[in-house]
């Protein structure tokens, strides 16, 4: 209760994110609507930061959301 | 580069396709064209060869679908998803998908086919995605015109083929210029907007990966009019513009729009004739003038007057002491002039008129 609303931008941003991972970093489904980033999906994240060599944060920022809009072929970054 | 897990890849070198359905967003003839040409890129470089069915089941199934189109992996509307392939291998293997609801062309606007056909099809032979951004397989739709295949590209796919038993001379573009290399030179360099861009290749980088301009990116992706290798730029910030130099032409961009009118030839801003390449540019904001390096002379131009100013060219060393001779690129901030030569980067003090620093040309990647 304490925590501060989320906001619907923040929201939309991670909902966006736990899609890009689960499709292209084999993040397992169901993280969404957790309060926070779980260790996995903060790990996904990085390996995606990696991957286009942006700074590794673990963090949903803004150049990390900016690959994540950009159009793209459909086939996973790793794995099957 | 990447292969898929087990190096999956066709175990026999001729390869069938057919395409099953048309995008109405092209001719027939120019989709057939398009995957011919991919198809061709590969097969240039590999003993693959490639031939057309028109009838019953191909290796690779090609077609145009949108949203949930069968194969469980549904598209996702207009951008985003673009196409998927699936690696070598009975039934779906290789198949190849394009999404209909984005629309398809053979130019740089919205998406272009034949550059993510081949990008598919690199998959549908068994390469997966490569980090390397100047790759064909990269992940991220780049718009790109010339020959596709980058170094990487050619040996991810030797690597699973082995090599074209009479290979045709191929061009591979070069990769990504790799940030911190030691032996970094930059080809031209500008403001834009209160950030430092740098010009290597074919690509463009921002120290500062801005929100919307990540760290590099491909100068066809962002300017497709702007030619592939830029020889100067300066950003004249009275007028929000920046004049990108190549050969004898000039191109003036405001943000991501070409002005009408361009290119123009640079003899315009009154130079000889005889000069046909400018190596540098940079606009002195405290006295409107800007600077333009040509071999081992430099002309000022009054911005103002758009007159070339008279006494010039002259001697770059004469002028800058403690410069080298000649110059690759220059930004001017806060009463320093950068210059570029080689690896390496002068600091140069406007003020008292002699260089105070010399760092390596990436330290301003934050190397």
């Amino acid at each position: 209760s304490s925590a501060r609303p989320l906001e619907s931008e923040d929201v939309g941003n991670r909902l966006l994110a736990e899609k890009y991972l689960q499709r292209f970093y084999g993040a397992p489904a169901g993280l969404q609507g957790r309060s926070t980033p779980s260790d996995s999906f903060q790990d996904k994240i990085k390996q995606m930061q990696r991957f286009f060599r942006l700074e590794v944060t673990g963090n949903i920022d803004d150049n990390t959301l900016d690959v994540m809009k950009q159009a793209r072929c459909g086939v996973p970054d790793i794995g099957e | 580069y990447n292969h898929f897990p087990r190096n999956l890849k066709w175990q026999n070198t001729n390869v069938t396709f057919r395409i099953l359905n048309y995008t109405p967003d092209l001719k027939k003839s120019d989709v057939d064209k398009a995957i011919r040409r991919a198809l061709n890129l590969w097969s240039a470089v590999t003993p693959l060869i490639f031939k057309k069915l028109h009838k019953g089941n191909a290796d690779i199934m090609i077609s145009f679908g949108s949203r949930e189109h069968g194969d469980y992996n549904p598209f996702d509307g207009p951008d985003g998803l673009l196409a998927h392939a699936y690696p070598p291998g009975q039934g779906i293997g290789g198949d190849t998908h394009f999404d209909e609801d984005e629309h398809w062309t053979k130019d740089s606007s919205a998406y272009n086919l034949f550059v993510v056909a081949a990008h598919e099809l690199g998959h549908a032979l068994g390469m997966s995605h490569s980090s390397d951004p100047g790759a064909l397989m990269y992940p991220i739709y780049t718009y790109a015109t010339g020959y596709l295949l980058s170094e990487d590209d050619i040996e991810g796919i030797q690597d699973l083929y082995g090599p074209n038993p009479n290979p045709k001379k191929v061009k591979p573009r070069p990769d990504a210029p790799k940030k911190c290399d030691p032996t970094l030179s930059f080809d031209a360099a500008t403001e834009l907007r209160g950030e430092t861009i740098i010009f290597k290749d074919r690509y463009c980088r921002s120290p500062m990966s801005s929100v919307n301009a990540p760290c590099m990116f491909i100068i066809a992706s962002t300017w497709p009019s702007l030619p592939n290798k830029v020889d100067a730029s300066y950003e004249n910030p009275e007028k929000d513009l920046v004049i990108i130099f190549s050969g004898i032409k000039m191109w003036a961009l405001n943000g991501y729009n070409l002005v009408d009118g361009y290119p123009k030839y640079i003899h315009k801003l009154g130079l000889p004739k005889s000069v046909r390449k400018i190596d540098a540019a940079v606009n002195i904001k405290d006295t409107g003038k800007t600077l333009l390096f040509t071999d081992e002379e430099y002309w000022s131009y009054d911005e103002a007057a758009g007159t070339m100013d008279s006494g010039y060219p002259r001697s770059i060393e004469d002028d800058f002491p403690g410069m080298d001779d000649e110059v690759d690129a220059a930004v001017y901030h806060y009463g320093q002039l950068y210059f570029f030569h080689d690896h390496l980067q002068y600091e140069y003090s406007y003020s008292s008129k002699k260089v105070i620093r010399i760092l390596r040309a990436n330290s301003i990647l934050n190397c």
